[in-house]
């Protein structure tokens, strides 16, 4: 017969149910051995005061043996259906009970395979967001640079607009339209010049 | 045998609290 | 399925055991037993067999008061009164220690593992909608570092023409 260790209940218990029952029975078998013996004592106290008695103490032990020998087998017989209900009844969890520490068993069962794929899961989202992280930090740097070569830029088109200022505020207005029409009348005056020159040859000649 | 029991059973009852506490303190170091 | 008091049961069932041993313990029992006792002084064999029933009772019922005492067990079976209670609507067998311990602990866990998980899935949904945003910035400061080099490379471009033809004219001076 196999043996019901029911650890389920020591769990709950903290011992085993049968050690319990073994704890009582001995104690109770105990006790019946005591009172015998203490019976027994009587006994033979009183048929010391007894004249002429002539009952002797082997009697009374063979006496005790036999009523105690009787008393043990009721009383085994007795404590073993006791017992029997005490386990069926009483120091024992239903099946269909689960203990309150095992009540996540119920309310989410997770297979090993499952836990497997979730940490499995837990490890993508983990290597994701650290994606995630160092794509923000290459971002954020190149936003830096951005704003870096965007000031460069602006102070070298800042530049070009004080150049023009500059123009500006000698009385040109545009500055480069100033320039190619400065270069224009110069080229004019230069022609000027030749055709003055050449009059003037013509003039010493004649 | 009846100690075996009941050791088992008691390690049932208390470590997955145990186990689960430490892995609760590893998960919240790990996110900080 | 009817819902009964542990306690109480314990205490019928001793109760029934001590009626029966001292039922089977019967006075005409013992009188048989110790008959020459019996026979010299009835009353007193009497007494005695009182007196052990008496004292068999009272040790026992001590007894069970300590064990219950010792394991403080009659709030320990209250407790299971009440856990049988609250999980009497639950059909067919309950769960039961699979004896891996490793794949027992998976559904402690789990409830953990699935917050962090959780966590973790808001923290990259939040940070890919944030790197969105950065790479629409970085892209319009693309967009814009390119208008911005093209409006210097027009300005060079226009001053380059300018300064040639500023050489023109200073060759132009210069000529003889």
């Amino acid at each position: 017969m196999s043996v019901d260790p029911m650890t389920y209940e020591a769990q709950f218990f903290g011992f085993t149910p049968q050690t319990c029952m073994l704890r009582i029975y001995i104690a109770f078998q105990d006790y019946l051995f005591e009172v015998m013996q203490a019976v027994e004592q009587v006994i033979l106290k009183k048929l010391e005061g007894i004249p002429d008695c002539d009952i002797s103490p082997v009697q009374i032990r063979k006496c005790t043996e036999k009523f105690l020998c009787f008393m043990k087998g009721h009383f085994d017989n007795l404590f073993g259906k006791m017992e029997q209900l005490f386990l069926q009844l009483i120091l024992r969890i239903p099946p269909n009970i689960l203990l309150p520490e095992d009540k996540c068993q119920e309310t989410n069962p997770y297979s090993e395979e499952e836990f497997q794929l979730l940490q499995k899961e837990i490890k993508e989202l983990q290597e994701k967001y650290k994606t995630e992280l160092y794509t923000k930090q290459a971002l954020l740097a190149e936003l830096e640079e951005q704003k870096v070569v965007e000031a460069k830029l602006k102070q070298t088109l800042t530049l070009f607009d004080e150049l023009e200022n500059v123009a500006r505020d000698h009385g040109t207005s545009d500055f480069r339209e100033s320039l190619v029409s400065f270069v224009q009348n110069s080229r004019k005056l230069q022609n000027i010049r030749d055709s003055v020159e050449k009059e003037s040859k013509k003039l010493k000649i004649s | 045998f009846d100690e075996v029991i009941v050791d088992i059973a008691t390690k049932r009852k208390q470590y997955p609290r145990k186990i689960l506490e430490c892995v609760i303190k590893t998960l919240k170091a790990r996110h900080e | 399925g009817t819902t009964f008091s542990r306690v109480k049961l314990l205490d019928t069932m001793v109760d029934t055991f001590l009626q029966k041993l001292v039922a089977a313990g019967s006075y005409q029992r013992f009188a048989d037993c110790y008959e020459h006792l019996h026979r010299l002084q009835p009353e007193t064999t009497q007494r005695i067999h009182d007196k052990f029933i008496t004292q068999l009772q009272a040790s026992i019922r001590e007894e069970i008061s300590e064990i219950k005492e010792e394991g403080n067990l009659e709030t320990v079976l209250n407790s299971l009164d009440k856990i049988v209670e609250d999980g009497k609507n639950h059909k067919g067998p309950a769960w039961r220690p699979s004896g891996t311990p490793e794949r027992d602990l998976c559904s402690v866990l789990a409830p953990y593992f699935l917050q962090q998980r959780d966590t973790l899935r808001r923290h990259v949904q939040k940070q890919e909608a944030r790197n969105q945003e950065l790479a629409e910035a970085v892209l319009a400061g693309r967009r814009q570092v390119e208008a911005l080099q093209q409006q210097v490379q027009a300005q060079q471009q226009a001053w380059q023409a300018l300064r040639k033809q500023r050489r023109e004219l200073a060759a132009v001076l210069m000529e003889p």
